[in-house]
């Protein structure tokens, strides 16, 4: 682990009485590397370290713990202040949520769709789950299947192709049945589709939502940055759900996404069934980039 | 003395930055790039566009030796040929499949399909859709059957209509999940009993965005079931898929087909000098 390999490099600087630039040259390496290899962006990284070596450089080494236990502190501590420090709540209206789920393909979005559907009827809520997925086959038997599931009532249309009018007619619906929170599932697109880009832009202008979350795989590479950069620039992304953590993949993305956009990481997905759901704690997720 | 001389670090920087941002990991761009340096003169470290050139061709020669033969047919003529697909969640198994079946079914041959996800929500209705777009026969139970027993029956079916292709569509795992690693070594076990030497192909499918998580995903899926080749989806984005030459390094597991769009005729036959040209793109 990276908190190893870090006391083992201070190992021998007990009595030295400050960390200098040498000695901390072989511990900014290791952490490059296990940022590397934790799929942290490569610009993250470079940025990551030098904030880390700022701190780290000229600091006394207190008697009390070893130098290589007063790096790894300081290494998890900017994690978790790049990941969003304490745990932000969302907080809710009473009525009239809508709440737009994006991403590329395959990263969890119908699934996260009906977490957070029971999420947030859990809380009180009314929850109504839109199927905009027209194109994917039985894309929408797939939200219909959980939304059976869960009792918790869908709107979809099978015939019809145009996802503007789908998005159009479900804000009736939700009306009609007095849903509290609209919570929208849409087909999975690259960031560099300009045709299917502009759609979601249009679906945005048409459903107004307060939320827009991202839906990012974990085991995503370097790639991560890309992909939210294009989709905040057009969207505004207002949060960030990542999927699969119950893997072993570090999750390095996470860090990459707030680090680069800013945008907060809200949930995380830790399985295929519903109740595999949980807010983001961005303590735990530091430790697990660190490894 | 000519082989003294290092390359320039700026260069070296440009070079590892491309790399790692293809996904390449920080310990295989590393030991490409001191190859290289140790093989050129001292004139050559000076030009960029020929250490460019280098590092191309080491990445060429190394992806080429194993993958001269992109095909996946070595099957005796008259004999039904049992693809079986696998990987974790979302990657593209199932569209990949139907990709991979049309291609077959254009070729004329005789192509049944195996709906052995009977966990997902709509999974087998997905691979329906795709079995009717495509033309091919599809072998299904209800949600929920054993997905073991839906292979042995596709492997009836497919003897019993002498088809030449059987492949088999399973649901998305993490591989750390050992339940269901268990799962897909009993349908690989089904299947063998039923003929000597299936299934032929054993493909994991791969998703071009992931990271360095794919190299434990394939060390796993390869110990439960002997990988024969990967399928890397999604190059159709801007992920690079860089990964896959780790893997051939570490696993010597080739990557067959490429994946480049939602579409039926959205694929091709690995090409390692387009793979690699396109990682410095
Ligand atoms: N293990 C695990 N699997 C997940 C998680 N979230 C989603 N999945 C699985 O990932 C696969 C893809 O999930 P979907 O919800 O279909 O993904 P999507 O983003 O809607 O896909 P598209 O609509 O095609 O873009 C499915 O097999 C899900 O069961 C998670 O947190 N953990
Ligand atoms: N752009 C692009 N999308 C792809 C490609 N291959 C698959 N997809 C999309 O990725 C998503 C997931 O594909 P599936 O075939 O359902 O993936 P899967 O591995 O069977 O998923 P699970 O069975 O849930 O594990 C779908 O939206 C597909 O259309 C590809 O090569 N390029
Ligand atoms: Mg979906
Ligand atoms: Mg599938």
């Amino acid at each position: 682990s990276l908190s190893g390999k870090l006391c083992k490099i201070f190992r021998n600087l007990k009595g030295y009485g400050r960390l200098s630039e040498s000695n901390i040259k072989e511990a900014m390496r290791e952490i490059k590397l296990a940022l590397l290899e934790a799929d942290v962006n490569y610009r993250v990284v470079k940025d990551f370290v030098a904030a880390v070596k700022s701190k780290a450089v000229g600091k006394d080494v207190i008697d009390s713990i070893t130098p290589g236990q007063q790096v790894v502190k300081i290494v998890h501590d900017e994690l978790v202040n790049l990941m969003g420090g304490t745990p932000e709540p969302v907080e809710l209206k009473k009525y009239n949520n809508r709440l737009m789920l994006v991403g590329l393909q395959g990263s969890g979005k119908t699934t996260t769709a009906a977490k957070l559907a029971s999420y947030y009827r859990k809380k009180g809520h009314n929850p109504l789950l839109v199927g905009l997925d027209v194109q994917r086959p039985a894309a929408i038997d797939q939200l219909v299947f959980l939304a059976k599931q869960l009792d918790i009532p869908v709107f979809y249309d099978k015939k019809e192709k145009n996802v503007v009018d789908i998005a159009k007619r479900s804000l009736i619906e939700m009306q009609r049945c007095k849903a509290t929170i609209c919570i929208f599932d849409t087909a999975g697109r690259l960031h560099i589709d300009q045709q299917l880009m502009d759609e979601l832009a249009d679906l945005k202008q048409v459903i107004c939502p307060q939320d827009i979350l991202f839906v990012a795989d974990a085991m995503t590479g370097q790639d991560a940055v890309t992909s939210i950069k294009e989709f905040n620039e057009k969207l505004s992304v207002t949060g960030v759900a990542v999927t699969k953590l119950d893997g072993d993949a570090r999750g390095g993305a996470a860090l990459s996404i707030k680090a680069t956009t800013g945008c907060p990481i809200r949930f995380v997905g830790l399985g295929e069934k519903i109740s595999d759901f949980d807010v983001f704690y961005p303590d735990r997720m530091a430790s697990r980039i660190l490894g | 003395f000519s082989k003294n001389t290092v390359i320039n670090e700026e260069i070296i920087e440009e070079i590892e930055e491309i790399l790692i941002q293809a996904d390449m990991g920080f310990d295989t761009v590393t030991s490409v790039i001191q190859k290289i340096e140790r093989s050129l003169t001292k004139n050559e470290k000076k030009d960029v566009s020929f250490i460019y050139d280098a590092i191309k061709n080491e990445l060429k020669n190394f992806l080429s030796n194993d993958t001269l033969q992109p095909q996946p047919e070595d099957k005796d003529e008259k004999n039904l040929k049992i693809i079986l697909v696998v990987g974790v969640n979302g990657t593209g198994k199932t569209t990949s499949i139907a990709k991979i079946a049309n291609r077959y079914l254009s070729e004329g041959k005789k192509v049944i399909l195996a709906a052995c996800d009977t966990f997902r929500g709509a999974a087998i209705e997905q691979l329906e859709v795709w079995a009717q777009r495509s033309g091919a026969y599809l072998v299904k139970h209800q949600h929920g059957a054993d997905a073991a027993a839906v292979a042995y029956d596709a492997v009836e079916a497919a003897l019993a209509r002498n088809a030449d292709y059987l492949i088999i569509d399973t649901a998305g795992r993490l591989h750390t999940n050992k339940n269901l690693m268990e799962e897909l070594k009993k349908i690989k076990r089904i299947v063998q009993k039923k003929i000597i030497n299936a299934p032929h192909e054993i493909l994991m499918v791969l998703d071009a965005v992931t990271g360095q998580n794919a190299v434990p995903q394939v060390k796993t899926f390869n110990e439960a079931l002997s990988l024969t080749g990967l399928i890397l989806t999604k190059l159709d984005g801007t992920a690079k898929g860089g990964v896959v030459i780790r893997i051939q390094n570490e696993f010597n597991i080739p990557v067959k087909y490429i994946g480049i769009g939602e579409q039926i005729d959205d694929i091709l036959p690995f090409n390692a000098n387009d793979f690699i040209d396109a990682l410095f793109e």
